[in-house]
């Protein structure tokens, strides 16, 4: 049965779109069945997998708003046993539709449980906000992945997250857990974020990745050419950070 | 009679914040009058410029659901000429509250009329979304101000944009312009940066501001001592660029 994995921070551009398509490609790429859903109507996870508006012809908004089911919007991506639910701007118009829909919160739940049982792990990409959609993808999710920027506005905001994940844990989804806070375009380079990444343990008592994503030229470049850094570059350090990601994460869900 | 710029881009981290709170300094170490209003519910503007929750009582969302007077919002920085309205996670109720509400899109536009007549530029701090909120802004403002960085998400997501400017300029604020393009956190090492900044003047037709600002460390820690990074570091190159940045803006409005 799926796990469900939300990449969330209402912080802009910490890493959540590189997060969730490298790290699902890496986990497809050990063997595992994985969906990766697009819930950003910017639609960088859907582009960054080389997916352009001619590919797909149903979105996550058709299957939010528009009744649409879940197995029609799937499509396959050049990673094998990767598939996707793609988005593109009409996805804004879904967190105004929703505000006045009865169970807003659980909409995203219901389009999950129909394929879940299809997966090993199902990625949800959330968008940089703590409205609706990112609300609905925290009730749908067994675990949030929290990537975070050893930077000052990064980490201020994480304590925000955290209080919206415990409102949802009190409530709309008793079973959620973080399964772990990612530090993400690291630079040893500067004395900040090694001074600031010591001080994430202090925030949070949750897990902490091992592995840390470094910043990385090949990482920044590889969704240009619509694919995971694992396959524009294998042996970059992005593509050994992610594959150690993955590992990491089977190994700490007891799945290797 | 204030000139007002909304410093916007619904792709995150591209360094709206950053340019909010520095440039807004700039041009009020410049002596101009400056309000600086903070529409994130990250409240990233108002920490980045050293206020904490004690040191405020109202806050923009105080002016947009609980009818507080603007003036009453208004507090003082550090940098002299320099006021804000700050945020906090209150203002996310904003988004949803605004739905229902009757012309939802012109509410901070009537609150910027009540204090514009005080100031010489008004620069509103965006959050990352096309949104409610953001609409507010675009609405509200004279022009707009984009950051972009020379990546490929970022630039992916400059055509979204545009056509939210010109559905807001054909219906809610005919007079909205473009106050240009600025490029964020240029690394000249990078192979793609360059290449993808030229790339910039094919996407769009609007001015490209010639000040660039480069990624600097110095730039990334001021905002944890709560000091734009003129105060922090005035030798800096990141000091420089804002400061050269303030010039070509008053220049451009032929206002030095
Ligand atoms: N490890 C890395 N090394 C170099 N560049 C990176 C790295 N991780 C992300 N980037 C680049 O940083 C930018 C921001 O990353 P990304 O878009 O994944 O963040 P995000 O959190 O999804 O942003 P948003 O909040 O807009 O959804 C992108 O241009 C991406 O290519
Ligand atoms: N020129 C620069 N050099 C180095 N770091 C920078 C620069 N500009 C911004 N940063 C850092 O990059 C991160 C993102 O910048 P910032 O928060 O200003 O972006 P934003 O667009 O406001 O993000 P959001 O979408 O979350 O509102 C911050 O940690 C900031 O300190
Ligand atoms: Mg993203
Ligand atoms: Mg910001």
């Amino acid at each position: 049965m799926g796990k469900v994995i939300a990449i969330a921070n209402q912080k802009g551009g910490v890493g959540k779109t590189t997060t969730a398509i490298n790290l699902a490609a890496a986990v497809a790429l050990l063997e595992k069945k994985v969906l990766l859903i697009d819930a950003d109507p910017q639609g960088n996870a859907t582009s960054g997998l080389g997916l352009k508006a001619d590919d797909f012809e149903y979105t996550l908004y058709d299957c939010i708003s528009n009744g649409v089911e879940p197995s029609e919007s799937i499509k396959d991506t050049e990673v094998p046993n990767l598939s996707i639910i793609p988005s593109d701007i009409q996805l804004v118009g879904a967190e105004i539709e929703l505000v006045n829909v009865p169970k807003r919160e659980f909409i995203l739940q219901s389009i999950v449980e129909k394929v879940k049982g299809r997966y090993d792990y199902i990625f949800i990409d959330c968008l940089p906000s703590l409205g609706l959609i990112t609300v609905n993808a925290l009730v749908a999710a067994d675990t949030v992945l929290i990537p975070v920027q050893s930077e000052f506005f990064s980490l201020e905001g994480l304590s925000k997250l955290k209080d919206t994940i415990n409102i949802i844990q009190s409530g709309m989804n008793p079973r959620l857990e973080v399964e772990g806070i990612l530090i993400t375009m690291y630079d040893k380079r500067l004395r900040m974020a090694s001074l600031l990444s010591g001080n994430i343990k202090e925030i949070v008592t949750d897990y902490i990745f091992e592995t840390v994503i470094n910043r990385n030229a090949k990482i920044n470049e590889a969704p240009m050419m619509g694919k995971p850094v694992l396959l524009y570059d294998a042996a970059s350090t992005g593509s050994r950070n992610f594959l150690n990601l993955a590992y990491e994460l089977l190994t700490k869900n007891g799945d290797t």
